[in-house]
């Protein structure tokens, strides 16, 4: 049965999108059948992987709407075994109607995932930069939770009240005392080592969030940024570049961190 | 009366909060007095000036508790006539009470920052990156609407619907035609020309929505990613760097654009 990931942040930008579809591949490559689903109305894996929500002929909202499954909306790749479903909000009345549904049937999501761990190994859910509908629409149905850091002040700034939000989060839902995801790990990103602030940031994380800091680091390089130029994930095109290498590295550990379990 | 300017982005990370401390700085510097009001969750704000929201002797949430003015909340900044007021949300209970307030009691907001007006030469609001609560009722409190432009793919891609999303705003609200912002304009953020994603993304948005493209873009420099680790504005600690001098240049051409009309 799949494990369930989330990726979330509460600051913009910090790499979720760029996180969910280079692991998706990562994993893919490594043998896993991968669903990404992307929960966040902007659509960033579709679009990442060269389809913007207009080319797409099915999105979230057809769960509620006609009933249909995960995998009956499942899109194909560049790669075999790696796929994406996503919200495809095409404007705003569909992004309200969308976050409605997210909010108040919930259920109905949670229950489409469970359906989808029998088909996949592991499925992947890229969320929006805050704790809204989707994002706990997703930590509900998720196993764990990751954490991209960027390596800026305001992001490592604002990791305390993720976090604590996180632990809220398993306590109490409905007056049920409901058993959250785990935490993954948290892991920086775009760190570039040569900035002041890239060598503060590590190392103030590294010192006040030492136990949850995953080992890997990914670095702000040119590759990274292409993604959506190219339409496929870095660790495709470019495998070698520092930061495939660094996808591969993070996909193994995290692997290897539930062999340990 | 002040010239009240939001600024807004779906896609996260594009530089609203960088260009509001700049753009408010760089106002401020040639004479304007200012308030920067970050309606985002996240104080970006209020961080990026070197406070923490626990730092804070008041926040946004006073403005229905305590029916305080944003003028009593307005704090001080390292620059003398720049001022800002932060939404101070110190956790999730925190935020879903100020979310929840922003979405039920918009006039009182909408009141506070006409009643600033008088006070201050401009006001610009920072807000999160989508369009809920804090920036709808910052689009009902604004006379124009700025939007930063990442270049890069995903961000560009996303700008249809932003504008699309504006012109709604404009047309119909509770059934008054109310007239929304004018749209200052959008500007490219974070550009690295020597990037292929920064050269196609500049062609593209120019070419695309070239009427409404400001001529000033920032660059992605080193400096500017320092701000939160000095607690000042890059066009105080460093007014020369490129990143500054394109903050003085936006906050000329957006001038200059009032008297024009
Ligand atoms: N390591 C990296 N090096 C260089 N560029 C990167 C890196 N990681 C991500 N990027 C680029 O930074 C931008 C933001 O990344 P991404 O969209 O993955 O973040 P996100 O957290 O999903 O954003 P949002 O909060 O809007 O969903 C994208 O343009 C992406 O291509
Ligand atoms: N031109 C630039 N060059 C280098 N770094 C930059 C530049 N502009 C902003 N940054 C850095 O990029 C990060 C994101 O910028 P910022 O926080 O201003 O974006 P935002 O749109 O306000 O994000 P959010 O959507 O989370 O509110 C910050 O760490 C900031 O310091
Ligand atoms: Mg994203
Ligand atoms: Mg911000």
């Amino acid at each position: 049965s799949a494990r369930v990931i989330s990726l979330v942040s509460r600051k913009g930008g910090v790499g979720k999108t760029t996180s969910a579809v280079n692991l998706g591949a990562a994993f893919a490559l490594s043998g896993h059948t991968v669903l990404i689903v992307g929960v966040d109305p902007q659509c960033g894996v579709a679009r990442t992987l060269g389809c913007g929500p207009e080319d797409l002929d099915g999105g979230l909202l057809d769960l509620w709407d006609h009933d249909v499954s995960l995998t009956h909306l499942a899109q194909t790749s560049p790669l075999k075994n790696l796929f994406f479903a996503s919200s495809r909000v095409r404007g705003l009345e569909e992004e309200e109607r969308y976050l409605a549904l997210m909010a108040s049937r919930t259920d109905l999501f949670i229950q489409q995932v469970d359906r989808a761990r029998d088909l996949y190994d592991t499925i992947l859910i890229d969320c929006p930069p805050h704790l809204g509908a989707p994002t706990r629409a997703a930590l509900q149905a998720s196993d764990g939770v990751l954490v991209p850091v960027q390596a800026e002040e305001l992001c490592r700034d604002s990791l305390g009240t993720l976090l604590g939000a996180l632990d809220t989060f398993n306590e109490a839902r409905g007056g049920e005392v409901v058993v959250g995801p785990e935490l993954e790990g948290i892991f920086l990103t775009m760190l570039n080592e040569r900035t002041k602030m890239g060598r503060h940031v590590a190392a103030k994380v590294a010192e006040e969030f030492g136990p949850i800091l995953l080992d890997t680091t990914v670095p702000r390089t040119t590759r990274l940024s292409e993604m959506a130029l190219r339409g496929k994930p870095s660790v495709i095109y470019d495998r070698r570049s520092s930061g495939s290498r660094a996808y591969f590295n993070l996909a193994d550990e995290i692997m290897s961190r539930y062999c340990e379990r």
